[in-house]
């Protein structure tokens, strides 16, 4: 699911 | 990175510092709302918490402290500093009634049942919603400052760029997070008709009214 992406957006 | 995320956050640190020295220089924070400034502070919060704990960037950290760090001291000059140049009788928008439907959301839509990423979708769904009492105020008093409206351009731009982003990490990283796209969606749309004025009036020189 989306959430282990890195968050690295502000 | 890519060319539309930078500018978008660019665009969203020139909205900041325009309002910002806006209220500093002028010493008066009238027509603008405290109470968005106040879910903005909120947004950048709830969403940072991972600054200490999850290192993406120089870049990334530092955009988060200024983000975090300039938007409490926009609170602070509204509040306390400025407290006599805010105009309360025109920001009336009951924040309540997006704070709550927004948290119970956060609970229902996310893509972990965690505290962190529980916090992290109620600021997306925060910060789509997080300008409604501007534009509220703006409806109320039926004109806004010209430096407010170059406010609100920047900062509805940098979510509409977001979106540019988005289509382009879906095309060349394979990246998509739909709860933030449609957010995102949802928040730019909310500044479509400020755009339309914006653009058939301010940027001909003319003051931005809302028709009576």
């Amino acid at each position: 699911n989306d959430s282990d992406v890195n968050k690295d957006e502000l | 990175m890519n060319i539309f995320r930078l500018v978008g956050d660019l665009s969203h640190l020139l909205a900041i510092f325009v309002l910002l020295l806006k209220i500093w220089k002028s010493r008066s924070c009238a027509g603008v709302s405290g109470k968005s400034q106040i879910l903005f502070a909120l947004v950048f919060i709830t969403r940072y918490l991972d600054l200490f704990t999850n290192f993406i960037s120089v870049y990334n950290s530092l955009m988060k402290v200024i983000f975090i760090a300039s938007t409490v001291a926009t609170v602070y000059l509204m509040y306390i500093k400025f407290k006599a140049t805010y105009d309360s009788n025109h920001d009336t928008f009951r924040i309540e009634f997006l704070v709550v439907p927004v948290g119970g959301l956060a609970f229902l839509v996310n893509h972990d049942f965690t505290p962190l990423e529980i916090l992290w979708t109620f600021s997306i769904y925060l910060e789509s919603v997080a300008i409604l009492p501007q534009l509220f105020m703006i409806s109320k008093t039926g004109e806004a400052e010209t430096i407010t409206s170059h406010y609100l351009f920047a900062l509805g731009s940098y979510r509409a760029l977001y979106l540019l982003n988005w289509i382009y990490r879906y095309y060349f990283e394979g990246y998509f997070d739909l709860i933030a796209v449609v957010a995102g969606c949802v928040q730019t749309i909310l500044y479509c008709d400020f755009f339309y004025l914006y653009i058939t009036k301010v940027m001909w020189g003319k003051k931005l009214s809302l028709p009576a």
